[in-house]
């Protein structure tokens, strides 16, 4: 465990904070995709199928605990809680999911390291939390007034990606024989999703004024 | 092993 990854993991959890704080205390999830809270929620799950039958560190044990219970929490609180999902952007949440899962799904047949169902759903779960944040991109586009904790809650989970290629790239001039192909191309595919967004948020940030993304 | 180094991160 080096610096960045702590630093990755722990903004990643703080992303997931803030969006719990804003469901959960104002009420609201307006302006957050419910599409990629789900796919999320299908990231997590699919790449945590060993939870219980392989222990890395206590750590990565109680850390996936978290993640797959806090994005199963938000799901719900987004389709049953009667408050939330009222404040729900239904209408512009329009992305389809089969146009995420089934490629990810082909790909992850095609390219992984074995050919076994545990394995496949693991890469599956890499290529789809690649691509996983588009319908909330495509939300944010559709939003006119994107409220400071949603603003927060996608620049935090774009810093958690940033961070995690530089523990890659630690890992690879510390670690010898550390190569992971598949883990470090999806990776990156991921954090240049957001490059448009870092770019308007720091704009707005350095300019103190509201953050609007271009249609 | 090689397979359980792959799955030592989140």
């Amino acid at each position: 465990m080096n610096v960045f990854r702590l630093a990755g993991d722990m903004t990643h959890l703080s992303s997931i904070l803030v969006l719990l704080l804003k469901i959960h205390t104002i009420k609201s999830c307006a302006g957050i995709s419910l599409k990629t809270q789900e796919l999320y929620a299908l990231v997590f799950i699919t790449r945590y199928l060993d939870i219980f039958d392989r222990f890395t560190s206590i750590y990565n044990f109680l850390m996936k605990l978290i993640f797959l219970g806090s994005s199963l929490s938000i799901v719900w609180y987004m389709r049953r809680h009667k408050a939330v999902h009222r404040s729900y952007d239904k209408d512009q949440d329009t992305f389809r999911y089969q146009f995420i899962v089934l490629p990810c799904l082909l790909l992850a047949l095609v390219i992984n390291h074995k050919l076994t169902f545990k394995e496949v759903m693991w890469t599956f779960s890499l290529y789809l939390e690649a691509v996983a944040i588009l319908p909330q991109l495509v939300l944010l586009q559709r939003t006119r007034n994107i409220d400071n904790l949603t603003g927060q809650y996608v620049f935090l989970l774009g810093a958690y990606r940033a961070l995690y290629l530089l523990n890659w790239v630690y890992r690879y001039f510390t670690e010898p024989g550390f190569v992971r192909w598949i883990t470090w191309i999806a990776g990156l595919v991921q954090t240049l999703l957001y490059a448009d967004f870092f770019y308007y948020y720091i704009l707005s940030w350095k300019n103190n004024v509201k953050l609007e993304l271009p249609a | 092993s090689p397979e359980e180094k792959r799955h030592d991160e989140l």
